[in-house]
Order: C-alpha cells, then structure tokens, then sequence
C-alpha cells in the first residue's frame, strides 16, 4: 500500500543520513523520490556529500566513496527490517584502510540482530570477526571449508597494505 | 530466526558433501582466487529459490552441477540444504527448526523440500516473504555489486525499497 | 582490411594462450570468432580454464580469475600494437597476494616497451614500481600531487594483507 | 615516443595548477578514497579527446570543471595539456615535443591545441590514429572496468581488437 511505502522510504532515508555520516565522519546525504511522480511509481534518486565537498550525483563519486555510501543505504534498508542473515561479497574490495575501519565499525553495530558472512581479501575484517572460515581447493577444482583460527589464516589468502602509523 | 548451517553437495565446485557451520555476530570467509567463496553465496541463493542461472554466473541451470576436473567425473544432481533455527513465532512451521532443500538433476527440473517433505517453489517464497530474504534482497550483496545500488537507475533502486516496505 | 584484421586477430589469440599460461601458471585459454559470420562483423568469443579445471565459459570464473584473464588479454592487445602508454586503475583489486605477484611479473615484462601509471592500494604493486605518486586532498575537495619514497607512503593508503609464510 | 608530463588545471578536484611529472617503468599513483587518483586518469582521456561526460563520470561536460569546495569557489574554465617527449619518427610533427592541450569554458565548447597552435578535434585524433591512445583504447583500462573486457558480449570486445590491427 501507498501509506506503508512512504512510511518505510521516510525511515530508509532519515537512517541512511544518520549512517552516511558515521560511514564518512561528517557530510550529508539524502534520498528523494521522484517529483510528480506517484509514490507506488517513482524512481528513488540518491545524493551524496563527502565533508568538506560540495553536494553532487552520486556518478561524481570515487569508486571508494560510492562503495562507502552503497554500505550505508544497505544498513539503512537493514534498519527498516531487519533480515536475520546477510552476505556481503567482498564489498571492502574498493575501500582503504580507514574507510574499512569505519564499516567494521558499523557492522559491528548490527552483530547482535544479524548474522553476516563477510568474503574478505583484507586482514583487518579478518581479524575483527567472530569466525573464520578457509576455503581452499587441496585437489584442484574441489572446494573444501575449513574453520580457521586467525593465526592460522594462510598469508596467501589476504592481500597485503598497512595502517595508519 | 538464526542461520545454522549450509549443506552443499554436488553444487558447483563443491563434489563432495560439505557443511557450514554459522554462529552469531560476523563469520569472514577467506581464501585464494577460485577457490569456491562465492560459490557458497550462490548456493545460498539457489536454495532459496534463484530461478536465474545468469544471476548464478551460469548460461543454464545446469552449469551448476559439479562438471567435473581433470581427475574428477562430473556428477547428475545438486542438492542444497540451509538449516534455520529459533524460527517459531518467526516462520509458520512446527517446531523451532527448519530445512529447506533444493535438488536439481541434468535434466533442470528443481525439487524442492522443507523439513524433508516435497513443496513447491512457491511455498518457499511464500515462507519467506517477509523476512527481507525475498527475491530483490538487499541481504545479499555479490561480488562487485556493491556499487550497484547506488549505481542504479532510480527505478531499478526502487525494488530494494518494496522489499523493506 | 580484412586480411589485416585476422592477422591481428591470430595474434593476439596465440599471444593471449602465452600470456594466460603465464599468469594462471598453467591451464589454457583460446579466442575464437563467431562461426559463420565475416571477419569484419563477427563478435569474439573468450575460453578459459584455470590448471586443473574444465575449460568453461568465462562467466563462471571467480572474481579474481576474472580479472587476471582480463590482464591476459589486454597485455596480448599490447603485443599487437604497443601504445606508448597506459593507465591501469585498480586492476589488482580483485587479486590475491600470489596473483597480484603473478600480474607485476607480466607488467615487468613490459616496462621497458610501455611506461605505465598504476592506481594501486596494494603494498606489493607500490613496492615494485619505480617512481611513487602520493594524491592527497590536505585541504578538503582540494587534490594535490607529491613524489614519494617507498619509505614516505602514508600508511592509510595501501589496504592490509599478508604474503605467502 | 614517451608521456613526459600531465598538467592539470580547473578540471575535477585540480583547482591549482598541478603537474605530474613521468619516467621510465612503472609509476604507482596511491591515496586514501575520495583524493583524486582517477580524476588524474579522466584528465589524460578527457585532454585526448573524449567526447562523453558520461565516460568520465558526469552528467554534462561542465561538471567536468572544478565545482568549488566548502571554502573555495567553483571556477569557470578546466585545461589539460599532455606534453610527449622523442615523437619524432612516430608522430607527424617538427621537432622533438609534442603538447596536447584541451580548454572547456562552462558554456561547454572545447578549445584543442598543439604545441600552442589551435587545431580541430579531428586533428588530435588524426595525430594519435596509429598508437592505440584512440578512442576504444586498450591502454585506459577504467576502474573497476578490468573485468568488463571479458564480460562484454561478443560484439563490443571487437573494439578493442580493431583499435589494435
Ligand atoms: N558447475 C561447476 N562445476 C565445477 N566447478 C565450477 C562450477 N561452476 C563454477 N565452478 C568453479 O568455481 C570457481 C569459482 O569459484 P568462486 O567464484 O566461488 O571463487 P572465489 O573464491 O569467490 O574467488 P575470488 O576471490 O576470485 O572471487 C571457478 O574457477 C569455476 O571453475
Ligand atoms: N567538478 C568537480 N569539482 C570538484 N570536485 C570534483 C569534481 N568532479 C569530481 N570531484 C571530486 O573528485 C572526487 C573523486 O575523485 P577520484 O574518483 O579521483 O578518487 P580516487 O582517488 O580515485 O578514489 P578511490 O580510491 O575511491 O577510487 C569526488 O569525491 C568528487 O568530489
Ligand atoms: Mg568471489
Ligand atoms: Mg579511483
């Protein structure tokens, strides 16, 4: 119905505000339905403003900053209900290494109400997560999981930067 | 409602039986390129309903059955089983378990089944209509696609919203 | 010209099987032209099959498998014509440790021929290339240049993974 | 024939003049997100030539020109010039030097020169017809893209391949 739709992007939006500016430690964001147009009809359109730039199309974006604010709206539409399990498949892959800190942060936030399985290249959400699981394939062609301590995470499974000194 | 475990056989890269095991908070899943991550989250996508081999990376459903390597015979069925638990009050099942299976031979025809007995694919998608695991889920986000939200048409982005609604 | 243009096209196929062998360390890969339509018309067709695995459509590789056989290619299109000069942006993002080793060995190859900007967070990249170019925005929205050593790179903009123990 | 260097002014996040300076090899361009790494390879494409806004992630070509900051005003020209070293007996021009530089105002016409002289576009792209900078180059390879030459259909790969016969 027109009501429940309306009511459900009102909440999407004041919380993607809210996350969009943990996610960035500032700026501001917003989502706007399309002018004129019937709710139960009308395209969502996203703007993004990183602190310190000026409000833009999202297009202007970084491919990192545009990976930051698309883990925003995520959360966001998480907020307005909750699915008990998510998948995230490598959505840290554009991210440096202070804005995975950030999302670490953020998700951790949801760690109570939602189970996550986070594919990862990069240590750091390795290391802040509950489990790990290996996947390796011993004979060519044939996956096998294992369930791994962080100090037996093989190297080669990772990819290698740095922190901030 | 909490995600116990993921069976994978013949799914794949995944020849032999193979089970996932989840606990609360964040479970990171490593390993080499090709390895078989992202097979994990297409299995649990498939069992869900999937009906898009292309969504799944493959031409035909039957590009999902293990095809075989240089050592290894290709096999005739996939099957898929995601055990949830804590669902009563959540689902409308008896009892506080639930196992949905799907089964595929060569010939394409799916089968599925909840706690071991034959339903339609409908019911699946009926018992999870509201828990944001639906069909336009922002609960599960592949690989590079993380941009793709925010990369959307304005009409495009609106299915991730009506499945919030 | 026809004759010119599957000229080109022969080689580039038997430099992109060279060049996949080298990156993949095995396995093989081939192109071939649409059947049955003119040379000058036809659209191409990419095969691929990482050491040990079935020789498959290229929608069913992984992420990183992917990619690597993207940088096969585009280093095969070099040998056919060697611009004096590339961007790569980010091309090692979906890469593991080992591939992204693999990777600056085949750009190594080059660098005497092609002189090469590389976007990179990744430690490895930086560490083998031979002039640095740090981008920071000091005052916000605002992007300066500078030259650095290896030694001066902030940490915050490589991402952190690990080499092979 | 070898890149010397780019300069930047007015164009995306460059409100000062800056200069890139390039040698032999590999040079690796690093920052954190969001600082203007890509924005250095849009200048190179955008100076060659490119016609589309949407290439270079815009809208309209005017919001190439830098838009202003929190604290800094927009300005109302972008320019780019790219100086060529040793293109004698490559390109068809005197001397040893060549510099292409590209003008844009905010009403959206662009301004060409060489070596300071004003030319057509259609002269630019005469001049680089042979070095496989044109315009389906293989030598740009955008971020996040380097997956898209496998995944093109068929049909678009063939750019790639004539812009190298
Ligand atoms: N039906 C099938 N039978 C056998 N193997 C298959 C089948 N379908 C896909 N594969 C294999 O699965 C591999 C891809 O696995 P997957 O995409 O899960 O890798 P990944 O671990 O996510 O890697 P990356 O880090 O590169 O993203 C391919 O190499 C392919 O050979
Ligand atoms: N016309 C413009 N005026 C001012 N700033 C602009 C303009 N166009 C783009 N930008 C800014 O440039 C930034 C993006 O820069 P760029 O894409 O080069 O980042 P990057 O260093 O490649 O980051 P990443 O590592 O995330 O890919 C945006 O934040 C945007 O604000
Ligand atoms: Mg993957
Ligand atoms: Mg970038």
């Amino acid at each position: 119905s027109r009501e429940k739709f309306v009511a459900t992007f009102e909440l999407v939006r004041e919380e993607f505000q809210r996350i969009f500016r943990e996610a960035f430690g500032g700026g501001q964001a917003d989502l706007k339905l399309q002018a004129g147009a019937d709710p139960l009809d009308a395209g969502i359109y996203v703007y993004a403003q990183p602190p310190g730039k000026k409000m833009e199309h999202l297009s202007l974006l970084s491919g990192g900053e545009k990976a930051l604010a698309a883990i925003a709206l995520i959360f966001a539409l998480f907020n307005a209900r909750p699915a008990p399990f998510a998948i995230l498949d490598e959505v840290d892959a554009p991210l440096d290494e202070n804005n995975i800190g950030r999302f670490l942060k953020i998700l951790a936030r949801y760690r109570d109400a939602v189970q996550f399985m986070v594919i990862t290249h990069a240590r750091r959400t390795m290391e802040e997560s509950d489990a790990i699981y290996g996947v390796t394939m011993e004979r060519r062609g044939i996956s096998k999981v294992l369930s791994l301590k962080m100090q037996e995470v093989p190297l080669e499974f990772m990819e290698v930067a740095a922190a901030t000194p | 409602m909490r995600l116990r475990t993921i069976d994978i056989f013949g799914f794949k890269s995944f020849p032999h039986r193979t089970r996932v095991e989840f606990g609360p908070g964040v479970s990171a899943v490593v390993g080499p390129n090709g390895c078989g991550k992202s097979n994990v989250a297409d299995a649990f996508r498939w069992a869900l309903g999937e009906q898009s081999a292309k969504a799944l990376r493959g031409d035909v459903m039957e590009d999902l059955i293990f095809n075989g390597t240089a050592d290894t015979p290709p096999l005739s069925m996939a099957e898929v089983s995601i055990t949830f638990g804590d669902v009563s009050g959540y689902l409308p099942v008896d009892g506080d378990e639930l196992v949905v299976t799907r089964r595929m031979y060569r010939s394409g025809e799916s089968h599925y089944f909840v706690n071991r007995q034959p339903v339609r694919l409908k019911d699946v998608r009926d018992l999870f209509a509201d828990t944001g695991l639906g069909k336009a889920s922002y609960a599960v986000v592949e690989q590079g696609m993380v941009e793709s939200i925010v990369k959307a048409k304005a009409d495009e982005r609106r299915a991730f919203f009506e499945e919030a609604a």
